[in-house]
């Protein structure tokens, strides 16, 4: 079933998210 | 009798082997029993990215715009689970309002984990669906569970 | 005394003892002071003690609607100053503003708000 979307990634158990810096940001400079 | 910690940890290993993915007459895509399940047994783990809550709506934003589906599960105040692009085969599990399963979110070693729990003894061939509980709106979503306890609308 | 305010943060950060210093980790969230000011001009200032290799700041001054769970300047309620690159935010929208600032710098923010309300 994980064929039906080239990018989806199959887990065993769950990931923390890594928020990036600009997580929240529209636009940068 | 094992606690839960110990079951859980079992359970990585067997859900793959008690459970898979297959065509649904109702929704298309579902998750089916592979093997008899004792009531109160746990099923699967639904599992995902665990991002913060304040991130839901800018995802789901996201998803709408590119016509992606979403696959996210409420853990708590602060913490939701996103398995929209990462997860396991518990995010095709669909929603019945006469469900044979149930979700409770426990915590084990300090994390809190999303665990499917069997209602019921459940049969090989099965499909697990379990209670979605979406809060009352009043726009409504309609409910196609097809079950003789259906409420008409999911929402 | 204007403190770290203890029921008006995130509740993810770490407050010192003494109230005067914050340490935050992962994504960015916000705590507030005990005292607001409403009219008049008002200053303060605040050092960075560590900023590790991947970490950032962004301080200024917010409302009482600001979002917490969120770095300040992400809506509407409030008005920053990041580390990275000096930039100012205010609705999530970055503008230029000066060079970054890192460890060791001691950075003043100033408000000016009008007398009578």
């Amino acid at each position: 079933w994980s064929a039906f979307a080239p990018d989806f990634k199959e887990l065993d158990e769950n990931v923390e998210y890594e928020e990036r810096e600009s997580e929240f940001d529209l636009t940068d400079e | 009798n094992l606690p839960m910690a110990m079951k859980f940890r079992q359970l990585k290993l067997t859900s793959k082997y008690s459970v898979g993915v297959y065509r649904s007459l109702i929704h298309g895509r579902g998750l089916f029993c592979l093997r008899d399940i004792e009531a109160g047994e746990m099923v699967i783990e639904y599992a995902g990215e665990v991002i913060r809550s304040i991130l839901t709506d800018k995802r789901e934003k996201y998803y709408n715009s590119k016509g992606i589906g979403c696959y996210m599960f409420r853990v708590d105040d602060n913490f939701v689970v996103d398995a929209t692009m990462k997860g396991n085969a518990a995010r095709f599990i669909n929603h019945s309002c006469d469900p044979n399963c149930y979700s409770r979110v426990v915590e084990i070693l300090g994390h809190k984990h999303i665990i499917i729990f069997a209602l019921r003894r459940i049969l090989s061939g099965e499909e697990l669906t379990y209670d979605y509980k979406f809060p009352f709106e009043e726009d409504k979503i309609p409910c196609t569970c097809g079950s003789r306890k259906c409420r008409k609308f999911l929402n | 005394t204007v403190l770290l305010a203890l029921h008006d943060r995130a509740s993810q950060l770490k407050i010192s003892e003494d109230r005067l210093a914050v340490t935050g980790e992962k994504g960015y969230s916000t705590v507030r002071a005990t005292h607001s000011v409403t009219k008049g001009t008002w200053y303060w200032e605040a050092t960075i003690e560590e900023m590790p290799e991947g970490s950032a700041t962004r301080m200024g001054w917010g409302q009482d609607y600001a979002n917490l769970q969120a770095p300040l300047g992400y809506d509407k309620f409030g008005y920053s100053w990041r580390s990275k690159k000096g930039t100012t935010f205010h609705e999530s929208v970055g503008k230029h503003y000066s060079p970054g600032y890192s460890e060791g710098d001691t950075l003043g923010f100033m408000i000016v708000l009008p007398q009578n309300n």
